[in-house]
């Protein structure tokens, strides 16, 4: 089960970006390979948040929520027409 | 949509809405299952240059290219990784990997929203007339979220990602989830960057009724649209063998039975299974239900399926009967068969007869469109209704909006039931939900940004919910079809929409992104939520006493601390108006359905000399007692002679 893969959405604080980067989406990139060499980012999201969504298995989800910057790491919602 | 127009006042609209230049330049991005460009509520024909600050594609995709994009439709874009990431590549004979609308509900909601006039719209000659989106002369910019499988956070996020950068100036999202914390939930968190751009964001309250606490998009920032009735019906009859008559609703539109009584049998005794009442598929013993009349109950397996199924079992009509979770709410469907939908009252006595006659016959006669059916509008029983389960002291839904057989473009993909074995082509269909009721307020919000373009998001829905009416035109109390009583503003929020009324408010509420904060503070998120909600550092000043109740909001939902447990029986409101029309001096009425919890405005008098002048008022409500079942509504009016500004109050205890 831990290797099942889900999507998650993972906000990151920009303010906590390391000045080593001059691109917030090479930070995602640093963040995001940091727990997994072979997780593909699905999207990068520019207004509506800082952050990122990805694959990820439940442990590489919760590793990466204890990497510095991330807010949150927020599992996909499914949502239905009315 | 056919009727909504004239229901709502739009055609005597020219006098308060700009007919074409400052109209053209709004434009309205739907997010849901795409678009049917070729359908004539997508035409351009009259309309001037794309306005410059648009920055929206065409994507090209399966049976879609950029080219289908004109004047009127101005962006059509498609999201789908998600969604494919999780349910696997997208089978593109079976649906398309493109803005295209294999579904229909896409090409509905954007044609209701901003649909340009098509004359002779009709479905299978029902609800014939001329067919409009609110905000005919706005633009139109789809954003395709929802597949077959459903539609996925990561893709709606994306999408609002992209409306934003695209400069649509309102969104309409005929969709929602559970509820949620805000900074979980991401339609909230996209529509909060979008109200941060000065974006209307409007959702359906979802389909949850007429059960309480069942909304969804609850958010301060999101317009919450429930739904309700039209003054049109469809009305089926029913004759019974025993010479008694019943009167359904039905879209049905094929060769009519043959004019004598036929054999007439309950699904339940035409089945071998626990549930064959329901009409599921495969349930039904032919041989039982052959040239017969079927009275299935409603539930479970689609209404349209239903008769498919009693079809295929060589049935010759169908009876649908409402349930206790329905209860006399009636839905028309273009069945595929003789079929009329009837209420849980009709039903109860139909199975009556059946039960207590050797040989039941019956017959349906159909009688078309009819209109000026009152009272109307009703509150629909599915609509979803408050209180607010994730903030209790904002009341939801925040306004009611036409929601029931509602006629609108649909996609050329299915046929108007949706099922596989409908090989019918329908140019429009009538369809309910809130996912028709929330099109209907973006179009509106979309016309009172064309007429007052610097009005804020918050401005504009002040203008629709504090003049929205609860009253019908004798008097009486908006009714909720699921009790036959008066609604509540925990079933209709501010009241029904009244887009005339709306353009010269008086006065507005007017709420910014910092009010926004401030009430974040005062639910005491930590600055992780905060982050994750607002994109940014906001630190809550531990100096403040922030408030709930001091969120700017056009109506009011105050929550008492349950009998006997510690907390202040008074509770304090501020709001803030400020003058969007002439100077003039506002007096204060309060009514209330209780003298149980006294109501005290102070001032009571507010006078504005100039536009835009901001005067503050407080509220308070003391309950000495209340018993924890007790719900108190009321309303704040403020009005200067010639404007009302009206708020409504719902008062409970938590």
């Amino acid at each position: 089960a831990m290797e099942i893969k889900k999507t998650y959405i993972i906000h990151m604080a920009k303010s906590q970006m390391p000045a080593t980067f001059d691109d917030h989406t090479h930070w995602y990139d640093s963040s995001l390979k940091s727990v997994s060499e072979s997780a593909e980012m699905l999207y990068v999201y520019k207004n509506v948040v800082n952050g990122f969504s990805a694959r990820l298995t439940a442990q590489e989800a919760e590793s990466l929520e204890s990497q510095p910057g991330i807010l949150s790491v927020l599992p996909e919602l499914k949502y239905e027409l009315h | 949509t056919t009727r909504t127009p004239s229901f709502l006042g739009l055609e005597k609209s020219a006098d308060f809405f700009p007919e074409s230049d400052a109209m053209g330049d709004v434009i309205v991005g739907v997010l849901d299952t795409g678009v049917w460009p070729e359908r004539k509520s997508f035409d351009d024909t009259g309309f001037g240059p794309i306005p410059a600050s648009w920055k929206g594609q065409c994507e090209s995709g399966t049976n879609f290219s950029s080219a289908k994009c004109n004047r009127k439709l101005v962006g059509a874009r498609y999201f789908s990784r998600g969604y494919e990431t999780t349910l696997g590549p997208i089978d593109e004979s079976e649906e398309s990997k493109s803005p295209r609308d294999d579904d229909g509900h896409g090409t509905h909601t954007a044609s209701t929203a901003a649909g340009s006039i098509v004359q002779g719209a009709n479905l299978l000659g029902y609800a014939s007339g001329t067919a409009r989106g609110m905000a005919n002369r706005a633009r139109v910019a789809v954003y395709k979220v929802c597949w077959e499988g459903g539609c996925f956070s990561s893709d709606i996020l994306a999408a609002m990602d992209k409306a934003i950068d695209d400069n649509v100036d309102v969104l309409s999202l005929s969709l929602g989830g559970g509820t949620s914390d805000y900074y979980k939930d991401s339609v909230a968190i996209g529509a909060f960057a979008a109200m941060e751009k000065g974006i209307l964001v409007s959702c359906s309250a979802g389909n949850g009724g007429p059960g309480p606490f069942s909304l969804s998009n609850v958010a301060p920032w999101i317009t919450t649209v429930g739904a309700g009735t039209l003054d049109r019906d469809f009305p089926a009859y029913v004759s019974l063998g025993n010479g008694k008559n019943f009167s359904g609703v039905s879209l049905y539109a094929g060769d009519s039975l043959p004019n004598k009584m036929l054999p007439f049998v309950y699904a339940g005794n035409a089945s071998n299974v626990t549930n064959g009442n329901l009409c599921m598929t495969g349930t039904l013993i032919p041989e039982k239900v052959k040239g017969k009349i079927v009275l299935c109950d409603r539930g479970i397996n689609a209404r349209v399926q239903k008769g498919s199924v009693v079809k295929a079992a060589g049935g010759a009509g169908m009876i649908l009967a409402n349930t206790d979770a329905n209860g006399e709410e009636l839905v028309a469907d273009a069945h595929l068969l003789p079929a009329t939908a009837v209420g849980q009252k009709t039903g109860d006595a139909i199975k009556k007869y059946l039960t207590s006659d050797p040989n039941p016959t019956a017959t349906i006669l159909f009688g078309g469109t009819k209109v000026g059916v009152e009272p109307s509008p009703v509150v629909a029983a599915f609509s979803s209704r408050g209180p607010n389960s994730i903030t209790p002291e904002i009341l939801k839904p925040d306004i009611i909006a036409p929601g029931v057989n509602i006629l609108a473009g649909w996609t050329g993909a299915v046929g108007p039931t949706g099922l596989e074995e409908d090989d019918r082509r329908v140019e429009f269909n009538i369809i309910s939900g809130t996912s028709m009721s929330c099109p209907h307020v973006s179009g509106l919000a979309a016309l009172l940004k064309g007429a007052h373009p610097e009005w804020s998001p918050a401005a504009i829905r002040s203008a629709l919910m504090t003049t929205a009416y609860t009253a019908y035109k004798n008097g009486e109390a908006l009714l909720d079809i699921a009790t036959g009583k008066p609604s509540t503003p925990f079933d209709h929020g501010a009241g029904h929409v009244d887009p005339i009324s709306a353009a010269n408010p008086g006065l507005i509420y007017d709420i910014n992104a910092d009010d926004y904060l401030n009430f974040i503070c005062a639910l005491k998120y930590t600055p992780s939520q905060i982050n994750t909600l607002a994109r940014r550092n906001f630190t809550c000043d531990s100096s403040k006493k922030y408030s709930v109740a001091d969120l700017n909001y056009p109506s009011f939902a105050v929550s008492f601390p349950a009998a006997g447990s510690d907390g202040s029986n008074t509770i304090k409101y501020s709001r803030t108006l400020t003058n969007v029309g002439p100077a003039g001096t506002y007096k204060v009425t309060v009514s209330s359905t209780s003298s149980s919890v006294k109501i005290i405005v102070e001032p009571e008098t507010l006078s504005f000399t100039r536009m835009n002048e901001k005067k503050s008022y407080t509220v308070s409500f003391t309950a000495p007692s209340m018993s924890s079942t007790t719900n108190v509504f009321g309303r704040i009016e403020w009005s200067d002679g010639k404007h009302v500004v009206s708020s409504p109050v719902a008062i409970s205890q938590t």
